[in-house]
């Protein structure tokens, strides 16, 4: 649900202010690389109505976001393209090097699969780059990247509650460790988010 | 052997 609450500020933002400014393009691509990756069981592993349907909120709305930013006329001219130069190749060819290592089964699916989880974990990083350069962050876009952020510090709580509370419930250690390395990469965004929440400032990174 | 764990989540 934080995970859709952070797709819907940014499509609010984009929507409404008809504005990508301080957006990180690349991150949204890589995220497409994501879902598209892990989702490709959509037809074949049914696992509820709820699941489905989310999965494929998450897969249009990403490609709604990447049409807006590359597609709309107006959208396309806040890009902030010569701030967002991060390279997709950095984390795209590590993270698949570690699927190939570091998986639970060696089928296409699984190593895909597991590819989406590695790149999941740091396709915020081109975002947070992003954010250090932009001078003035407006509040849906530093509440977009807290959502972002929040979701996977949520599923870490869940993992325990499920852990403890659920029968036959398997360990997966792939997803847990990826998802601590995720959500340590926020805890310096964290940090100033609330500083400036406290504050009642404007969010600000130090450069 | 375990079982691997089923993907339930998103």
């Amino acid at each position: 649900m934080t995970h859709l609450a952070s797709i819907c500020l940014l499509l609010l933002k984009i929507h409404t202010m008809k504005s990508c400014a301080g957006v990180s393009l690349k991150t949204q691509e890589l995220y497409a690389l994501v879902f598209v990756t892990r989702y490709l069981d959509l037809f074949s592993n049914f696992v509820s109505m709820y699941n489905t349907i989310m999965k494929i909120i998450f897969l249009s709305s990403t490609f709604g976001i990447i049409w807006y930013m590359r597609g709309h006329k107006l959208v396309r001219q806040s890009y902030d393209k010569e701030q967002d130069t991060f390279r997709h190749y950095f984390l795209v060819i590590p993270c698949m090097v570690l699927a190939l290592v570091i998986h639970s089964k060696f089928t296409l699916l699984e190593v895909l699969w597991t590819f989406s989880i590695y790149l999941e974990a740091v396709a915020i990083l081109p975002q947070l780059v992003l954010l250090q350069r932009t001078r003035n962050i407006d509040n849906l876009t530093g509440n977009y990247i807290f959502c972002l952020g929040a979701y996977r510090a949520l599923y870490l709580l869940n993992w325990i509650y499920r852990y403890f509370m659920e029968k036959n419930y398997h360990a997966q250690w792939i997803t847990w460790m990826a998802g601590m390395i995720q959500t340590a990469i926020y805890a310096d965004f964290f940090y100033y988010y609330f500083k400036s929440w406290k504050k009642n400032e404007r969010l600000k990174l130090p450069a | 052997t375990k079982t691997a764990a089923p993907k339930d989540e998103l």
